[in-house]
């Protein structure tokens, strides 16, 4: 038999809506779905009475083929190799307002200064109040020097000194806290358009909430385009979220979900595992 | 208005003069999309278009009223049943020591959001200090204290207690001798996982008894809001609510399952991180946002 259109959007529909109710935004939901009903009726492969569960399989395999990048980024790997050279590895965090940048950052801290890198923090947040102190508690428990001027000042110069400063001490990485900022905002765009070009680190990360919604989608999209970003880290996974923002980051972005934050603490910190997810998203 | 999405949606409908079943159900695939990609609970959507689909093909409309007219009405009616009417403010006794405590997910905004309220009432005459009671946020009492005095607003803290519910206690005592009339309460962010958090937030809320219970929620939140919502209201009477980030691109669908999950209405609105980018909140305005 061959499968009929009708039947199929039935599965289709009900599919997408189960991608959605976890938090896929709605253009990824309807695109992954749309390509996948396509193929499927290339293929022509499945039985009537089984199309439900053909389709279902087909998603789950797009969905984890999204999930699970091309060009796998393992930060720890990436700064043992330059580190090899005698050279400086730069991580710049960035995202929207409250994701969990500056707690990402010094998590990562301490994984790096777990595994035997010497670590210089940039306090590139010089806007919000409180910020330069909250680094500043986090890098005195960790042990790791804070470069940092006051409020107000410009946050690229911070950043390029702070490499700088990494470069004459021989230190292995320099992480660099960023402003929260919203997307529509083209002035802090252009902000953050500029530390990326002075500092030009080595990895960008964005740093997206598991709690949100199909705005996850917007952010991830133009942040993309105004910085490339190279990875990203999804938090507040231990919040029971069901982590649709991941396949939202990677279906826009095409870079990998490299860590998730799954708590407040130092160790709170977690590879990102697409199959864990798929599951979550489809199984 | 209504949102430009909507409206095109029904264009469509009515430039028909005979109800076309199938362009009924194109129209609530549209408002669904809309209020989906709103972040708006599934479940929500599907029973507001149901009832919107139901109503659009029924064959006895209002008198005097158009058939577009209608359905506009009841999308409308259907949004204002969850939203609210018109806008509720914030009870405060003046000359009394009111109590309000803020409390939400991590990052959603409650620290600015304070800092935000206490010029917002201290601009209307009304004495106002700020407790922080977060005891585990590195640099939550800096921050505090640097919007308090951006707003020139009494701020309390002590960093060396590491106990939340005396914090509170001894911050609300503070606040109290020196005659402030609304006392704004700062608290650690926690989810509907951290049972040890969730209980402290219940244990400060008996030991300080706040008038009010703020939650503040992420204008950002998605498909989640009901269920961590619901884990607030189960541990404390939640007052009202708060949604911030508005000034992004984010419509706020999730504020609408954080009022049906705490029966609680949303009193302001935050948009952006300025101490004056708060406003009170205006169901219209949100119900037409939401529309896109
Ligand atoms: N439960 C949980 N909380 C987290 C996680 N990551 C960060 N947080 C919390 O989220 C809140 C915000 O974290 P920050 O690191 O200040 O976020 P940010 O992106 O730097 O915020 P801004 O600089 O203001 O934009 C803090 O209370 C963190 O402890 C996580 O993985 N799980
Ligand atoms: N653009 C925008 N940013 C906001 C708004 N409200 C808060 N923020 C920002 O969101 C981030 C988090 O705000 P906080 O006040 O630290 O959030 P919080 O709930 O106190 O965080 P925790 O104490 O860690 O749970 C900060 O960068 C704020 O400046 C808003 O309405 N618009
Ligand atoms: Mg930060
Ligand atoms: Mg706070």
């Amino acid at each position: 038999k061959e499968l009929s259109d009708k039947n199929l959007e039935d599965s289709v529909w009900e599919l997408q809506m189960v991608l959605i109710q976890n938090d896929v935004a709605v253009e990824v939901a309807e695109q992954i779905c749309e390509l996948t009903k396509e193929k499927i009726l290339g293929d022509r492969a499945g039985r009537l009475e089984n199309l439900s569960k053909v389709f279902k399989k087909a998603i789950y395999e797009s969905v984890l083929e999204i999930l699970t990048p091309e060009h796998p980024l393992d930060p720890l790997e990436f700064a043992s190799e330059k580190k090899q050279k005698g050279e400086v590895t730069t991580i710049l965090f960035v995202g929207v307002n409250g994701t969990g940048k500056t707690t990402t950052l010094a998590k990562m801290a301490n994984l790096f200064k777990k595994n035997g890198f010497s670590v210089v923090i940039a306090a590139g947040d010089t806007f919000r109040a409180g910020s330069i102190e909250q680094l500043e508690r986090h890098a005195e428990r960790l042990g790791i020097r804070v470069i940092k001027q006051d409020y107000g000042a410009d946050a690229a110069a911070i950043a390029f000194d702070a490499i700088a400063h990494a470069k004459a001490k021989h230190i292995d990485i320099v992480l660099i806290d960023s402003a929260g900022r919203m997307q529509s905002n083209k002035n802090l765009l252009d902000e953050m358009k500029k530390i990326a070009r002075v500092a030009d680190p080595d990895i960008k990360l964005f740093i997206g909430d598991a709690l949100a919604g199909n705005d996850v989608l917007s952010q991830a999209k133009e942040f993309h385009k105004a910085i490339e970003i190279d990875g990203a880290v999804l938090t507040k996974v231990d919040a029971d979220p069901s982590g649709g923002a991941a396949l939202s980051i990677a279906y826009v972005t095409g870079r990998p979900v490299v860590f998730v934050g799954v708590g407040q603490e130092y160790d709170d910190i977690e590879q990102f595992d697409p199959e864990w997810f798929a599951q979550r998203l489809i199984g | 208005g209504l949102g430009k999405s909507l409206n095109s949606a029904l264009k469509k409908l009515f430039g028909a003069n005979v109800i076309d079943e199938e362009l009924v159900k194109e129209l609530v695939k549209d408002i669904q999309r809309a209020l989906l990609v709103a972040d708006v609970d599934v479940n929500l959507v599907m029973a507001i278009t149901k009832r919107v689909e139901e109503q659009a093909l029924d064959e006895n409309l209002p008198r005097g009223i158009s058939r577009r007219e209608h359905v506009i009405r009841v999308v409308w009616d259907t949004l204002a049943f969850f939203l609210g009417e018109k806008a509720v403010p914030l009870t405060i006794n003046p000359g009394k020591q009111n109590l309000v405590m803020m409390v939400g997910i991590q990052g959603s905004g409650k620290t600015t959001t304070i800092g935000k309220l206490a010029r917002y009432y201290q601009k209307r005459g009304i004495k106002t200090g700020v407790i922080c009671a977060d005891n585990f946020r590195p640099g939550a009492y800096n921050q505090l204290m640097q919007l308090a005095e951006k707003s020139n607003v009494p701020f309390w803290g002590d960093e060396d207690e590491k106990d939340a519910v005396k914090l509170a206690k001894k911050g609300f005592k503070e606040m109290k001798k020196k005659g402030i009339e609304l006392i704004l309460l700062d608290t650690s962010g926690r989810h509907k996982e951290e049972k040890s958090l969730i209980k402290e937030m219940r244990d400060i809320s008996k030991s300080v008894k706040p008038q009010e219970i703020i939650l503040v929620i992420d204008g950002t939140l998605g498909q989640q809001a009901g269920v961590q919502a619901e884990a607030f209201r189960k541990a404390t009477q939640i007052g009202s609510i708060i949604i911030t980030k508005l000034d992004g691109s984010a419509k706020g669908g999730g504020a609408i399952s954080a009022i049906a999950a705490t029966k609680a209405p949303i009193k302001f609105i935050g948009l952006g991180e300025g101490m004056d980018a708060i406003e009170p909140f205006n169901p219209t305005k949100f119900a037409g946002r939401l529309l896109g």
